[in-house]
């Protein structure tokens, strides 16, 4: 890959305040890989509500638990089901969005009322 | 369409009508405040032509029902902002009104006027989040309002038949609202994720 032509490489370097920029080296990562930074993008999910264990010291080891996350979240957005990080699921983690949880639990504290 | 957990909503009583109010402090002060208050107008009667609930601005922020600011950073609320792109805003679930941007994206009314790449429409992301202060979680619905994510640039204001149907299941149907083609889902775009 000659990542100067990558796509997702040209709207990283567009968007260089993005939050979520950096997460484009972990393209095409599957399970059982490990590459530094993957610990944030599982706090990325567990924030809006694919890991919904709370306080997890994470690794950067692409798990078991990551790839239950990353399947999940293809199928609630509608992306193509491959469980790996592929170029169309990266491009739409990158891209900015309501910082309301996805998933819908009971103890988020965005979703309490005001009783 | 999804709902927050219980399914909450407002339970004002019929005829509903619930006030929204612009932080007396906590406001950006490049775009002029009547084109925002002009885009809020809008993004709400979006809604209000959906459902029967009238919304309607109030000067008195403490009392109103939806209360609406920008913010920066950690804002008290536990969910921090995070500078230029990243989160865009939040709103609370029914009936807590909380309505926050963040203060460091480059809002924009008019994509003409603001070049910025990175420039963001508030008017879509109004329309969204009025859609979680009603009781609307996010949509797997990639061409609905209520889908989570925004392209910089990008232009999502109109609702769809999923926020259409997703509201009007909490709220019943507003007399007058006649369904238009502007509701239907982009089913080309729709198919190409699917394959």
């Amino acid at each position: 890959r000659i990542l100067q032509q990558d796509p997702l490489t040209e709207l990283a370097a567009d968007i260089q305040n993005n939050t979520w920029h950096a997460f484009v080296k972990l393209i095409d990562a599957g399970k059982g890989s490990q590459v530094t930074g993957m610990s944030e993008l599982k706090k990325y999910f567990q924030r809006f509500g694919y890991m919904p264990i709370p306080d997890q010291n994470f690794t950067d080891f692409f798990d078991e638990d990551l790839e239950s996350a990353v399947l999940n979240y293809q199928k609630n957005l509608g992306l193509p089901v491959t469980g790996k990080l592929d170029d169309e699921t990266m491009n739409e983690i990158m891209l900015p969005r309501c910082g309301m949880s996805d998933l819908v639990h009971d103890h988020s504290s965005l979703h309490t009322t005001k009783n | 369409y999804a709902y927050f957990y219980g399914r909450p909503r407002w339970m004002k009583t019929s005829p509903m009508t619930l006030s929204y109010a612009f932080s007396p402090n906590s406001m950006i002060d490049y775009i002029d405040a009547s084109e925002i208050r002009s885009v809020f107008q809008r993004a709400f009667a979006r809604w209000s032509s959906a459902i029967p609930v009238n919304f309607t601005e109030t000067e008195d922020y403490f009392t109103a029902d939806i209360k609406i600011g920008f913010y920066s950073g950690d804002h008290g609320d536990g969910e921090p902002f995070d500078g230029v792109l990243g989160v865009l805003a939040h709103a609370f679930s029914p009936e807590n009104g909380r309505f926050h941007l963040d203060a460091a994206e480059a809002w924009s009314v008019d994509f003409d006027e603001e070049g910025s790449k990175v420039a963001v429409d508030l008017e879509s992301v109004a329309t969204h989040e009025i859609g979680h202060v009603l009781g609307l979680a996010h949509s797997s619905v990639k061409d609905a309002v209520m889908y989570p994510s925004l392209s910089p640039r990008t232009k999502k204001r109109d609702l769809k038949l999923d926020d259409v149907e997703g509201v009007q299941a909490l709220y019943g149907s507003n007399p007058n609202f006649k369904y238009t083609s502007s509701l239907e889902h982009d089913t080309s775009s729709s198919n190409r994720r699917r394959t």
